[in-house]
């Protein structure tokens, strides 16, 4: 299974 | 002052049991609008939104926009303590540090009322570009939820492959692998039993089953859930609320670097 990614790769905090 | 009555006490227990395996805490944000609330569990791998309209309400008033930090299990347990028939009116005052829950029997015959302590969040708000999506699939909920638990008795990632000809969704595990193909249907004056799909692309992504699983303890909000997928973004699983709103689960893909 490939690596889990965080939403924060694809999303910016505001 | 904030005051919004519910008629449904069971619609917000069920709201409550499909965000309180993600969370331990949130903030309910209450404005003119309705209440929302988005926020991220501990790995920041999935993300709740929940969006409750103010008209979705039997009485909603909010003089002034108030975000109210409440620990989820505590919250919880406030809700255990009401009837399945039973009205909740949500009730605070403006910088106030509690929040009450009235609970309101049908015929009046039973009134309770719990006042429970808010919590300061410093909860961090992503910003969610709108997307186009190569591939959105409606499907029956019970139907989703059923796929997802046979699966993830297989293996820990589920595969969600879409084309014209249907959705896939596959599994592979130590004990070898698993496979549900659904074609679209042509129920179309059944909607809420039809799998839809419409596709602008084939699109092909990896999701824990772990996650997946959690959302769909939103099943008993709707008969009919949407999931929508593009390469490299994450996955959109949402649930409308009827006449209430919409709950909305975003996970994180499994891509290999």
């Amino acid at each position: 299974t490939p690596p889990q990614t965080t939403l924060l790769a694809f999303f910016e905090i505001c | 002052m904030f005051e919004a009555r519910l008629a449904s006490s069971a619609t917000f227990k069920k709201v409550l049991d499909a965000i309180k395996d993600l969370l331990n805490e949130a903030s309910f944000d209450c404005s003119d609008a309705g209440i929302q609330l988005q926020a991220m569990d501990n790995s920041h791998v999935s993300l709740v939104s929940l969006n409750l309209k103010s008209d979705g309400f039997e009485k909603y008033r909010c003089d002034r926009n108030l975000t109210m930090g409440m620990n989820l299990a505590s919250l919880s347990k406030v809700f255990r303590c009401s009837g399945s028939d039973d009205t909740v009116t949500i009730k605070a005052q403006d910088d106030a540090d509690t929040v009450t829950f009235m609970f309101e029997a049908k015929k009046q015959e039973k009134i309770s009322d719990y006042e429970m302590k808010l919590m300061n969040l410093d909860q961090e708000h992503l910003g969610i570009p709108e997307t186009e999506f190569s591939c959105i699939i409606k499907l029956p909920s019970g139907e989703f939820a059923r796929i997802v638990r046979d699966l993830s008795q297989f293996g820990e990632s589920i595969v969600i492959s879409c084309t014209k000809e249907g959705v896939k969704f596959s599994t592979q595990g130590d004990i070898g692998t698993g496979n549900v193909k659904l074609a679209q249907t042509n129920n179309f004056d059944k909607e809420d039993q039809s799998v839809i799909i419409d596709m602008q692309e084939p699109v092909s992504l990896t999701f824990s089953c772990e996650y997946l699983n959690s959302f769909t303890k939103a099943t008993p909000l709707s008969n009919q859930v949407t999931l929508s997928l593009c390469d490299n973004v994450p996955l959109v699983v949402e649930y409308q609320i009827p006449d209430l709103g919409h709950l909305k689960y975003y996970l994180a893909p499994k891509i290999e670097e």
